[in-house]
């Protein structure tokens, strides 16, 4: 554990909140894409196996299992109760053109050919993508609620932070795990476009994010 | 892959 990686956890921590406190105080889910958030959950959800296998720490215990709840919590809003404000019709971004290459790469390209592995894989994979039916969706409708984008920019900076933390371990510990720093660096791009944004339409005070 | 290799991230 290093500064960075406890700072990208706690940014990643502070984005779902900030996303389902949103979702659970305005009592509508518009402008959120469901079908990000359902991705999110399978990552979790495929990532976290392990936790029926092996015991880590209490810290990272307690982080899988939150991350888990709250994810599932976050989909429970926009599908079940708060379903009637989900903007379904600008939700259109086609999962499958995302899980079809991921579910193949995760089988191509894997630590070991093992069920627990593989999903392993698939997650690190699907998190690289999972967030594009959101920015599908603002770039649709070509505007975001000033809070969606402080949701998008905590989970984008808790992705540049887990870079720092791999640059800080492999020059600390002489540790890298490839499968997941391509995958950070690819998730981490998708954010660039949107960062830009963020500081120079959101930060200078408008109410919403919209695009040129 | 070991469990101590990276398996720690979250």
């Amino acid at each position: 554990m290093n500064v960075f990686r406890l700072a990208g956890d706690v940014s990643h921590l502070v984005a779902i909140i900030i996303l389902l406190l949103k979702i659970w105080r305005s009592k509508s889910c518009a402008g959120i894409s469901g079908k990000s958030q359902v991705l999110f959950a399978l990552v979790f959800t495929t990532r976290y196996l392990d936790l029926f296998t092996v015991f880590i720490s209490v810290y990272n215990t307690v982080m899988k299992v939150v991350f888990l709840a709250l994810s599932y919590a976050t989909v429970y809003l926009i599908y079940m109760r708060f379903r009637n404000s989900y903007n379904s019709e600008n939700d259109t971004f086609r999962v499958e053109f995302l899980l079809v290459p991921v579910i193949g790469l995760s089988f191509l390209e894997n630590y070991a050919f093992t069920p627990l592995e593989i999903l392993w894989t698939f997650s690190i994979f699907l998190e690289a993508v999972a967030i594009m039916p959101q920015l599908f969706m603002i770039t649709k409708t070509g505007e975001a609620e000033s809070i969606t984008t402080h949701y998008l920019f905590f989970l984008g900076l808790y992705r540049a932070l887990y870079i720092a933390n791999w640059v800080w371990r492999y020059h600390t510990e002489s540790f890298y795990d490839l499968i997941a720093i391509v995958s950070g660096v690819v998730q981490t791009i998708f954010f660039c476009d949107f960062f830009y944004l963020y500081f120079t339409r959101v930060l200078r005070g408008r109410g919403k994010m919209t695009l040129p | 892959m070991d469990d101590d290799f990276g398996k720690d991230e979250l």
